[in-house]
């Protein structure tokens, strides 16, 4: 399971 | 954060603020693409709806308002309040053959096959090609205004500092996704002959002039 994408970036 | 991240930022910020600046001072947006700053307007519509429901940072969320506010109201300068001064007739890109390779790649290639996440990669996918309509237009009119190569300038340079961000954060084996990075470099060359034309000609005083 990918972990959760948090896109921290803009 | 990074220095190479937070330039970026700041250059895509600087960007945005030169083409609000010189379409609302001269009054006029010749010479710019209007498709172009659609595309801009539908990759941050995408990829900041994360903006109702999850809290990274205010620097963020702040960066994230301003960049959708001013993206739309550049639509607003160009398509409303300074219309008659919109280019149409060398504006003529077919954007749909950016929007509907980027839905279809977005749909195959993903990180997870969630709405929010194909989104976002439809967002990166479509930012990378969105500068095209712009540079199409400028080898159409064979030149740009001097303000405007300098505005396309601190465009590439944004996500040109993002690769000195990836690559930071590989040294710092920090997590990367490879989508971005990947769509991130394409997006770069495409300004490759820009920028060769902006350091050797514009720097130098002289006018922008793309072989036609």
């Amino acid at each position: 399971e990918p972990a959760e994408e948090d896109h921290d970036e803009l | 954060m990074n220095i190479f991240r937070l330039l970026g930022d700041l250059s895509h910020l600087l960007a945005i603020i030169i083409l609000l600046l010189k379409i609302w001072n001269s009054r006029s947006c010749a010479g710019i693409s209007g498709r172009s700053q659609f595309l801009f307007a539908i990759v941050f519509t995408a990829r900041y709806l994360d903006l109702f429901f999850t809290f990274i940072s205010l620097y963020n969320t702040v960066m994230k308002i301003v960049f959708l506010a001013t993206s739309y109201g550049t639509l607003y300068l160009m398509y409303i309040k300074f219309k008659a001064t919109y280019d149409s007739n060398h504006d003529t890109f077919r954007i749909e053959f950016l929007i509907l390779p980027a839905i279809a790649l977005a749909l195959l290639i993903n990180e997870e096959f969630t709405v929010i996440e194909i989104l976002w990669t439809f967002s990166i996918y479509l930012e990378s090609v969105a500068i095209l309509p712009q540079l199409f237009m400028v080898s159409k009119t064979g030149e740009a205004e001097s303000i405007t190569s300098h505005y396309l300038f601190a465009l590439g340079s944004y996500r040109a500092l993002y690769i000195l961000n990836w690559i930071y954060r590989w040294f710092l084996t920090e997590k990367l996704n490879a989508i971005a990075i990947v769509a991130g470099i394409v997006q770069t060359i495409l300004y490759c002959d820009f920028f060769y034309l902006y350091l050797t000609k514009v720097l130098k005083g002289k006018k922008l002039q793309l072989p036609a």
